[in-house]
């Protein structure tokens, strides 16, 4: 109780006032490392938070922050004005229906930190899972009112990899658990990395049939490019980087008909 | 250009404190995206698809979406990739809706939920806040997307 009332956020500056409540902080991952994972969790809007499930968002990069992107520019409740100078409320804010909980991982990424600097070097699917699962353990802990709860994780972009490698983490926690208390109803990702081989041949498909490259470079990618194995040619390289250095032109490639932001 | 509000926003030392945050002083400056963690990332699974198929097998509600308008992990990428999970479908192909608008398409197979977002880039809820919102709303009560 001491550390929730330790990480209750009373007000962020420039925000408008809320009536929902705000924790932000640290949950240690791995002691001999000094290893901690920061979160941000605003509770639900509408109704009783106690009667709504839980929602980890996870960004993807990898290396990208939840508090960046998925929490002030997607389903948080604020958005930042321009310049940073203060908050403004997000309409269609996912806090309307559930207490979401923003995480950033690995360490390293945002407000995450290790105080073994190699750990920054050495990160990876595997331990940021099993470094995720330790903090959600440690997090109910501080929270116990959200053990139980229906609890669902959702996530973008590289976070393909993330949100279901973490679901996988916790079905066998809670099978090898007597008493699991971490319930997992669902998974929630978009634009999700998902298969090496399939992904990149529906790229390159996307690239063509959205007219962002020639006939000669899709067919060049398609011969030169071995989407089977991790490594990429030169070869393939060098036809991928024509394709986005000569035919693409100034898009943004995250949202190819809005403007890109210089 | 909002992420370059988000460096200012959580770079200020008044944020900071209220947030609890940056407590050790790292080196370096909070940044949306952590160049020498992407640079030096170690393992990375080839595919997820068997974990989606354990997680289907432990009963996980499983929904995918994708916005079409991302060239990044288009549409296509994830059709394809989802393709070869070879799901019996439950619900065929159908336009779903939002405010009157068709919000995307969508398709439920036994065990996995896929649905486009029209009109969304990579992160849907930036470019399309109120389909997003009535996606969620539909995963969460473990409901098709709406037909009308």
């Amino acid at each position: 109780a001491e550390e929730r009332a330790r990480d209750r956020v009373t007000a962020l500056p420039g925000q408008p006032a809320v009536a929902f409540a705000q924790y932000s902080g640290y949950v240690t991952v791995s002691e001999p490392h000094g290893r901690a994972l920061f979160y941000w969790l605003t509770e639900a809007a509408a109704g009783d938070p106690a009667g709504k499930p839980l929602v980890l968002w996870l960004n993807g990069g990898p290396g990208c922050s939840s508090v960046a992107y998925g929490a002030s520019e997607e389903i948080g409740p604020f958005r930042i004005k321009p310049n940073g100078t203060g908050l403004f409320l997000n309409k269609y804010s996912w806090n309307r229906e559930a207490n979401l909980l923003f995480l950033e991982s690995p360490a390293g990424v945002g407000f995450s930190y290790s105080n073994t600097s190699s750990d920054l070097k050495t990160s990876g699917d595997e331990r940021t899972a099993q470094d995720s699962l330790q903090f959600l353990i440690g997090w109910m802990s501080r929270f116990p009112q959200y053990r139980h709860r229906d609890f669902y994780i959702a996530g973008e972009s590289y976070a393909g990899h993330y949100v279901p490698q973490l679901a996988r983490k916790i079905v066998e926690y809670n099978k090898a658990s007597p008493n699991p208390f971490i319930n997992l109803k669902g998974i929630l990702v978009g634009n999700a990395v998902t298969d090496n081989y399939y992904d990149n041949i529906g790229t390159v498909t996307y690239w063509w049939t959205h007219a962002m490259i020639s006939d000669g470079t899709y067919r060049a990618i398609l011969k030169l490019c071995n989407f089977t194995s991790a490594n990429v040619s030169n070869a393939c390289n060098r036809a991928m980087s024509y394709a986005m250095n000569h035919e693409f032109g100034d898009i943004d490639q995250y949202s190819i008909y809005t403007p890109s932001c210089h | 250009c909002t992420e370059t509000y988000a460096e200012r926003y959580y770079n200020r030392l008044d944020v900071q404190k209220a947030m609890h945050a940056n407590i050790t002083r790292i080196p370096y400056r909070w940044t949306a995206c952590s160049d020498v963690l992407i640079k030096t990332w170690n393992d990375s699974e080839l595919s997820m698809l068997p974990t989606y198929r354990m997680l289907i097998k432990a009963g996980i509600r499983i929904w995918v979406f994708s916005g079409d308008t991302d060239s990044v992990v288009p549409v296509t990428a994830t059709r394809f990739s989802l393709s070869h999970l070879n799901l019996k479908t439950k619900i065929r192909w159908y336009p779903w809706y939002s405010a009157g608008q068709v919000g995307g398409w969508s398709e439920v197979y036994e065990g996995l939920t896929f649905a486009s977002v029209r009109g969304a880039g990579h992160e849907v809820p930036l470019f399309q806040p109120r389909r997003a919102f009535r996606m969620f709303v539909s995963f969460l009560a473990g409901k098709p997307l709406p037909k009308s």
